[in-house]
């Protein structure tokens, strides 16, 4: 009881370890409820889990993921944009942490659903950055050759927006938010459909894979090695030098 | 490199007595998220086993418990010199990492592999 009670407390006063730091700033209070995560979002995520760590979560050795971190963001609450054109639309935004110094970014996906099935009406989608318009700018296309989707189901697809991602907005200060539109098309307009379409939420069509590398365990492991070393090649006169200063 | 003493986890018939001269060794361990109080934001896995060492480090610290020369000296120092001194103790040697899938306050979903997480070994020093 005491340990389900003061867990965090006990992490609290330890704070400089950085297990400690990372715990504190991702475990959300025991006063807040678990977020309610389901749907494709959740069973991605425990896919990916079971393909990478077994039962007792020991990492497997043959995983395929390629970072010790990926993060699973959704988008903002939005609601489907009224009807332009062919085009059913929907603004998406995913806003971004601010970066963290021990752990860089490898990859970046967007999973979408490229078949939307609302009653009756079966819609084939894509999802593509969306930036404000001005002459310098370029709209990468989803047919261009750095974006290409993959088919992951019959409904779901995988699109690479590494360098989209790593261009346009990692190295942003302040507050970033990835805007990307989600674009369907049906081939007979039907006011029904539109209704149905205005009812969609972005939460039901994508999400935002972040992949990061912990650079940070490889640093410190590294660390009292090449310190000792610097020390003791530095041992004559150097460090005299600044001691005497 | 000789392994370190103790790096398998000991069959069900050892594990609840301990080694019979309760020499420093590994015991395996498991805690549900549930009783640390973190349950409500870890999904997976259910149970984590870190385990932990424990027992008498020997006089003579052998090769295979990987013990640094500080420990061999301070062991002497005991012995010889100043009793006061503690023996060396029985400690983790060799950690391995666990993978954590867990949900943010904010609705998104994490993996992540945590470094030195589940006691693999153990070392007296």
């Amino acid at each position: 009881k005491t340990g389900q009670q003061s867990s965090i407390a006990l992490l609290t006063e330890a704070p400089t370890l950085p297990l400690i730091q990372e715990l504190l700033d991702e475990a959300p209070g025991k006063e807040h409820k678990k977020p309610q995560v389901l749907g494709h979002p959740l069973r991605y995520m425990l896919e990916l889990y079971h393909r990478s760590a077994d039962l007792y979560g020991h990492p497997r050795e043959n995983r395929t993921i390629g970072a010790t971190m990926v993060r699973l963001v959704r988008p903002m609450a939005n609601v489907a944009r009224p009807l332009r054109g062919p085009w059913h639309t929907q603004n998406l935004d995913f806003p971004l942490r601010p970066n963290q110094v021990a752990y860089r970014l490898v990859r970046a996906t967007v999973v979408y659903r490229h078949q939307l099935h609302l009653t009756h009406f079966h819609l084939s989608c894509h999802v593509e950055p969306w930036v404000q318009k001005s002459p310098d700018n370029h709209f990468p296309s989803s047919e261009g050759s750095s974006l290409k989707p993959s088919m992951m189901s019959k409904a779901w697809t995988e699109m690479d927006i590494t360098q989209h991602v790593q261009q346009r907005l990692w190295n942003h200060k302040g507050r970033r938010i990835l805007h990307l539109r989600f674009m369907c098309q049906q081939q007979k307009r039907s006011e029904i459909l539109q209704l149905q379409w205005r009812g969609t939420s972005s939460l039901d069509v994508a999400f935002l894979l972040l992949y990061f590398n912990d650079t940070h365990t490889n640093n410190q492991k590294a660390k009292p090695l090449s310190r000792g070393l610097e020390e003791f090649m530095e041992s004559e006169s150097p460090l005299l030098l600044r001691r005497v200063r | 490199q000789a392994g370190s003493i103790g790096s398998e986890v000991p069959g069900p018939s050892w594990k609840h007595d301990g080694p019979e001269n309760n020499q420093c060794s590994l015991y395996p361990f498991q805690v549900s998220f549930h009783q640390l109080g973190w349950d409500h934001w870890i999904i997976a896995p259910h149970r984590y086993t870190p385990n932990y060492c424990k027992g008498t480090c020997p006089r003579v610290l052998r090769y295979g418990l990987n013990s640094p020369n500080h420990a061999i000296i301070q062991n002497l120092v005991n012995e010889l010199v100043d009793q006061s001194v503690p023996q060396p103790s029985c400690v983790p040697y060799k950690y391995v990492p666990i993978s954590i899938l867990l949900i943010e306050a904010n609705g998104n979903i994490l993996y992540k592999e945590y470094e030195d997480m589940i006691a693999q070994s153990c070392t007296c020093r």
